[in-house]
């Protein structure tokens, strides 16, 4: 069973909390607010008011014997780099902090936190990214292996894996690939369902339209980005 | 040359701006306060400081002919709702918004916006599954197709994959293994580096401590799940 500390019940916080607890995880909650723990009380494994810059507060909450911690208060900087420090002198194993900005963020990581996260930002890196490539995904799934989720080339269409031998030229395992297959509705429009051939084999012919999916080498992926 | 809308330069917003620059996108951002339009003058293609809920503003800008908007404004829940609504009047092909809370989101849909953004949820989400489940990643590829990053499960070690025979037994395409190979450093000590096999063949046996990827039909992913 999987405890986890939550320090700091704001948005941040409180979705922690409630997403640990909905997959399975226990969660004590630390809330320096009253009003917000008489909120949360019924929500959370165990929601206690306590002051997280007190040591021996969280000394008594058996802070030591948690998986992680998660402090995520947001507007007072230097509560959360006292209560980053308190959490590494009483050895919790991973702490994960919420940053307000880079500075702040070099702060938390020399008092001792392993993980910073930025969420406004993150995500905003998230978004921008997959507006500016919506034909091509990529994903790093080990040093040096990437898989990624192109629209077919233009070479490709109109030809068989196995005359493509994607392996042989371009290093990559295909492992899937998505196609739309047309149908005429009740009211006799063409409409398309998507279809996916996972693994496709070598008689598999790549057609307009299609999205492939491929694993190959990093150094191989600026090849297929510029094919899109 | 892809172009997008960002109204409204807070944190969210100036950080998509940025990174969609960095992308080589172009931004025409739309900010209501004249110091922080002074604050990003020269930072993003065009600044310009106006009213977004004005839609004769918004017309004279162009704003039809950029591929998307973002819509960041947090606070003042009736101006984003608004804005969304005249952008889709004005035929904006995709619109995304950051929503303040669920009820904030419904709205913002009925109005027009395509997508909607929680980012203190989101990356709650994300961060509460990595601490429930850290020896398990799971994407969804295309419906009902999987890709899933597991520690080896006990059952599979020292079995090489021909005798796994993992296709047939799970309808798993296995993609790559990370294993951590030995080594001695200079002052005599045992360290590991990482090294990944892909893809690996029948003759691959699984060790201790390795990883594997694996892509199987959504239906097959619990069966993965509990062996870890
Ligand atoms: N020393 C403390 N000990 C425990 N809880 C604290 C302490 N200081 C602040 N908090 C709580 O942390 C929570 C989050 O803090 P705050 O609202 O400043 O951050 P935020 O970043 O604005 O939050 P959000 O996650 O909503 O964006 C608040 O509920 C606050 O009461
Ligand atoms: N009608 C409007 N037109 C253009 N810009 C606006 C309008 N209303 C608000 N803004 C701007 O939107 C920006 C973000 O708004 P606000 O600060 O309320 O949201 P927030 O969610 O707190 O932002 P953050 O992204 O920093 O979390 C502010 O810079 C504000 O001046």
């Amino acid at each position: 069973m999987r405890s986890f500390a939550v320090i700091g019940l704001g948005e941040f916080g409180a979705s922690i909390a409630s997403y640990i607890e909905e997959e399975g995880g226990e969660v004590i909650a630390i809330e320096i607010d009253p009003e917000k723990v008489r909120n949360y009380e019924n929500e959370f494994t165990s929601v206690v008011e306590a002051d997280a810059t007190d040591i021996e507060a969280l000394r008594d909450l058996g802070i030591s014997d948690v998986d992680a911690a998660i402090v995520s208060i947001g507007t007072n900087m230097g509560a959360s780099i006292l209560i980053t420090l308190l959490l590494k002198e009483l050895k919790v194993p991973l702490i994960i902090v919420k940053a307000m900005n880079q500075l702040h963020g070099k702060v938390l990581k020399k008092v001792g936190a392993n993980s910073i996260v930025f969420p406004e930002k993150d995500m905003a890196k998230n978004i921008a990214w997959r507006l500016m490539w919506p034909d091509y995904k990529e994903l790093e799934l080990a040093p040096g292996l990437c898989m990624i989720e192109i629209s077919a080339p233009k070479s490709f269409i109109n030809k068989n894996l196995g005359l493509l031998e994607l392996r042989k030229n371009y290093d990559a395992n295909i492992i899937a690939i998505k196609k739309k297959v047309p149908y005429i509705t009740e009211d006799q429009q063409t409409d398309y369902k998507e279809k996916t051939i996972a693994p496709p084999n070598a008689d598999t012919s790549i057609d307009e339209g299609d999205t492939l999916i491929l694993v190959c080498p990093q150094d191989k992926v600026e090849k297929f980005k510029n094919m899109t």
